[in-house]
């Protein structure tokens, strides 16, 4: 069965895809098949892993619905080992088009499972949207994993506690497996006493996992959101690459 | 009747939070009496005005269910014509809570209305989530314009579609009135090839305002989240001060 990682977290624009794609394409990069499914109707991560949401024969929504099945959502990417359960903006009017009643949170995972498509693949990530709504359910229902980007925000580190409370939310209710992967650090600039200060007052977070990997802000992560590219592949040799690479490896080293 | 201007995007973290309070700040800087509303419950407004979401009286989500008026909610902040009617977490329960039929969307407009708030400010500004849900729907539904704050981003600017999607549907649905205000760039570093190229692209935008006032990234927006006070305040000769000041002066000469 593949491993289930879903990038999480309450706030906005903290750096969920670009974690979800990277450390995707890092997994990717050394021989591990990897799924990316794009749960937020944003449709970022189809967009940064080069594909058009608007022009897609089918995704999410399709398979939630039961239109498709996943094997016939998914779509392999431009780079090796990377595939894509891909979502359109039409992914916001999914819950309302379907029957009341039925396991609706569990219909991700379910769709994933019936045709062998969790079992196909060694990891599988999902990229959420910025809320605890029903795709974030459903991909909290259907992972192992929350892997939580922590931007050096003091909003990021407030809603920390809506974030544990949704997962434990998640546990109890839907999959009583599920783990907190980690925190990572992202938009961390250790030039500013900011920086400094906010990493040093998460480190009393009890029992929270913090990677080792700092992710900086380079522009290069912006120049990626417009290329539809992954960082590994776009500027290989760059700071940002090496670290989505090291978080790769820290990764693997604790699934 | 008070002036409204709603900070929204569907995409997380281009600045909202942050234009509605440095925007209002700088208003009622200049003697405006103004009233901003948090609509969002992550309530990084209330928490970025100085407020404990946690500690609250009454918030947003008791006026829209009927449980306190506006004028009971709404809170003086420690900065002189600046007022917050506050949000807190459980507001995103409250959309369950209502019963069906009402009309919904126009509750925060009608809540406004009633006991005579919108008369009694000449600005109000609604920061809403990172998405076109209930409560983003009703800050449309009640707002005079919408204001756009435009990350240095390819997945934002992919995004104004869907943004302008929504507007165009709130006014056909709800509020005949309502227009773009313009859109505000933010984390603009011009010595970067990457924002350059983006905001030189945007000029081709047929028929929206670009606000000549560009919102540098600077680790003094980053603080304030934390400290939980407005720019003006917090750093009143720094850049992003005279940013926000600046914004303002425009925004009077167009509204
Ligand atoms: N380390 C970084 N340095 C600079 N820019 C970055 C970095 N990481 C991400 N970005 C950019 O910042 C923006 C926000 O990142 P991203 O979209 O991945 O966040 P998100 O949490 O997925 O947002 P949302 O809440 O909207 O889903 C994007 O434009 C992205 O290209
Ligand atoms: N110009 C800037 N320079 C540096 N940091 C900034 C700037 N503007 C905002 N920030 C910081 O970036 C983060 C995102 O900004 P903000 O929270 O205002 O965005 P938002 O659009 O309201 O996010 P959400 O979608 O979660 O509501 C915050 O931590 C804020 O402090
Ligand atoms: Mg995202
Ligand atoms: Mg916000």
């Amino acid at each position: 069965m593949g491993i289930g990682i879903a990038c999480m977290s309450g706030k906005g624009g903290v750096g969920k895809t670009t974690t979800t794609i990277n450390l995707a394409a890092a997994l990717a990069e050394r021989g591990r098949l990897v799924l990316t499914v794009d749960c937020d109707p944003q449709s970022n991560l189809t967009s940064g892993l080069g594909l058009n949401p608007y022009e897609l024969r089918s995704s999410l929504g399709d398979v939630l619905i039961g239109r498709a099945t996943a094997g016939q959502a998914i779509v392999a990417t431009e780079w090796a080992n990377l595939h894509l359960l891909p979502a359109t903006p039409d992914l916001t009017a999914t819950e309302a088009e379907l029957p009341s009643g039925l396991h609706r949170e569990t219909l991700l995972r379910d769709a994933l499972d019936r045709d062998g498509t969790s079992a196909a693949y060694d990891f599988i990530l999902y990229d959420t949207p910025p809320n605890f709504g029903f795709h974030t359910v459903n991909a909290l229902a259907a992972t192992n994993y929350v892997l939580i980007p922590l931007q050096m925000s003091g909003f990021a580190v407030r809603g920390l506690k809506e974030v544990l409370r949704a997962v434990n939310l998640a546990r109890s209710r839907l999959n009583p497996e599920l783990q907190v992967l980690g925190m990572v650090p992202t938009f961390v600039n250790l030039r500013t006493n900011f920086s400094q200060q906010l990493l040093s007052g998460l480190a009393d977070l009890a029992g929270l996992r913090i990677f080792q990997t700092l992710i900086p802000p380079t522009v290069k992560l912006q120049e990626t959101s417009l290329a539809g590219v992954p960082i590994v592949a776009y500027a290989p040799a760059s700071k940002a690459a090496a670290a989505y690479r090291q978080l790769a490896e820290e990764v693997l080293q604790v699934v």
